[in-house]
This record gives C-alpha cells, sequence and structure tokens, in this order.
C-alpha cells in the first residue's frame, strides 16, 4: 500500500510540473495577445483623426486607402480579442487542474 | 468702515472669480497638450518599431526617412513637456492666489 501511495505522489508531481509550465507558457502568450492589440489599437487612433496624410509618414492618404486600413485594423482587433479570451479560459482551466493535483498532494 | 469693507468685499469676489476662469482656461489647455503628448508617443512608438514600411499605411520607408520623422517627433516631444511644466506651474501660482484671496475673504 505505501509503494501504491508513493507512486500516486511522484505522478502527482510530475503532472503539477507539467501543468505549471504550461500556465508559463499560456501566460507569456497573453502577454504577446495583449501587446500586439495594443499597437492595433494605436494605429486605429492615428488613422481614425487622420485626413489627407498618413499621421506617421506624412505622404498624401486618400479616403478610400484610409478606410480600407481601418477596415483591416479592425479585422485584426476582433481576431486578436477573440484569441484573447480563448487563451484566458484555457488559463481559468489549468487553475482549476493545478488547484485539484494541489490537493491531492496536500491530502495524501 | 462698513462701506469700505464691503468694497473690499465685492472686490475681493469679482477677483476670485477671474481667478476661477483663468484656472479653467488652463485646465482645458493642459488637457490638450497632454493629448497632443499621447498622439506623439504613439507615433514614435509605431515608427521605432518599424522596418522597411509605414506602419500605417504600408508604404516602402526607407531609413533615412524614417529616422528624420523620428527626430521631427522627439523635438515635438520636447517642446510639448517643456510647455506643459510652465502650464503646470502656472496653474500652481494660480492657486495659491486663489487660496489668499478666500482666506480674505473668509476673515472678513
Ligand atoms: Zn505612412
Amino acid at each position: 500500500l505505501l509503494s501504491a501511495l508513493q507512486q500516486l505522489e511522484a505522478k502527482s508531481k510530475s503532472v503539477l510540473e507539467k501543468l505549471e509550465k504550461d500556465f508559463d507558457r499560456l501566460n507569456s502568450e497573453v502577454g504577446a495577445i495583449r501587446s500586439q492589440l495594443d499597437e492595433v489599437s494605436k494605429q486605429l487612433e492615428l488613422l481614425t483623426r487622420a485626413s489627407g496624410r498618413c499621421p506617421l509618414c506624412g505622404r498624401p492618404l486618400d479616403a478610400e486607402h484610409r478606410m480600407k486600413l481601418i477596415k483591416q485594423l479592425r479585422a485584426k482587433k476582433l481576431e486578436l480579442e477573440a484569441k484573447l479570451s480563448k487563451l484566458i479560459e484555457k488559463k481559468e482551466r489549468l487553475k482549476k487542474d493545478m488547484e485539484f493535483v494541489k490537493s491531492v498532494l496536500e491530502g495524501s
């Protein structure tokens, strides 16, 4: 019996280690997406205020080109927001799994 | 004597009103400069990350043109920061004047 408990403990520890590694990876993915979202909203703000010229390089920018760029950026923003909410859901599930395994380790 | 006090009180009230109007005008100037600073730092962030193309309109942007734009924006940022600190100093002085006049009014 003792060796079965010891095996369970060793197995739970290695599961917990793997879950913690996944959790850290997810955290850095969330950070990368948040910084891309930040860049897209900066571009959207500059473009929506612009008229006639590109607010960054100063070259002429007609209304059609400007609207095309704004549409592309809005689509990118929606895509990034959808990715972000999926990752946050994954993180929550992972957190619950980690708490479960920790409670198994503490109980044993 | 009473009419002299009443005159002082009326004069202090009109001075206070003028100071309060100036204070409000200064506040909106500070807000306008802060939003210009915000726009300049967005442009600087997008340009410093860019390479080869304008990060906003997508057209080719050579290193020389990029460096010229970055230099212009940095100069603009310094100018706005100098303006902002002058305005904040003015606001502080005005606040002290208002408190003095208020203490005169309360004392009479
Ligand atoms: Zn451009």
